[in-house]
């Protein structure tokens, strides 16, 4: 454990929590998409399934378990509490389109051709791209609420951080996995347009709009 | 190191 992994992971917590609030307490997930939280469902619960073959730490452990619960809890939120104000018209993003190339993805590379390792990579690959139905319905709707920017930029801070935590673990550890560095990378590019309106837009107070 | 190890990362 190291300062960036520790501040990757309180920053992808904190984005979590701050969904979960913000749908609470607006009694809304207005602007949210259903559809990228499902993706991230995916990627957890097919990650974590080490969960129950291997322990590594209470840390580890306890923090899997936040991320399932906490993902489950949205999407019960979007899907069953606070239906009426899922916004389905503007979440129109075709997941299939990214679910077919994750899946044939990790058929091809991976670390190892065997059912958990598999799906661990596939949580890989689906983690980097889930984000892209929700930054597709921002799109969209050419607007975001700005707790919902906060809940965004939180959620790509994240894997930008690990990334500097893999470089420290590269030089300090000899330790890298190409497949997390590649996917990580990808996601956090996948961030950069998002980043660039959050830092020159909504912490100058503004709405986060995008020019028409 | 790289490859199949037990992952310590979330």
């Amino acid at each position: 454990m190291n300062i960036f992994r520790l501040l990757g992971d309180v920053s992808h917590l904190l984005a979590i929590i701050i969904l979960l609030l913000k749908i609470w307490k607006t009694r809304s997930c207005a602007g949210i998409s259903g559809k990228s939280q499902l993706l991230f469902a995916l990627t957890y619960t097919t990650r974590y399934l080490d969960l129950v073959t291997n322990f590594v730490s209470v840390y580890n452990t306890f923090m899997k378990v936040v991320f399932l619960a906490a993902s489950y809890a949205t999407i019960w939120l979007i899907y069953m509490k606070f239906r009426a104000t899922y916004d389905q018209n503007h979440d129109t993003f075709r997941i299939e389109f990214l679910l077919l190339p994750v899946t044939i993805l990790s058929l091809v590379a991976n670390h190892e051709f065997t059912l958990i390792e598999i799906l661990w990579t596939w949580s890989i690959y689906l983690e980097a791209v889930a984000i892209l139905p929700q930054l597709f319905m921002v799109s969209k709707t050419g607007e975001a609420e700005s707790i919902t920017s906060h809940y965004l930029f939180a959620l790509g801070s994240y894997r930008g951080l690990y990334i500097l935590n893999w470089i420290y673990r590269y030089y300090m550890e000899s330790y890298y996995d190409l497949i997390a560095i590649f996917a990580g990378i990808l996601q956090t590019v996948l961030y950069c347009d998002f980043f660039y309106l959050y830092i020159t837009k909504v912490l100058r107070g503004q709405r986060l709009q995008l020019p028409a | 190191l790289c490859g199949v190890m037990y992952k310590d990362e979330l």
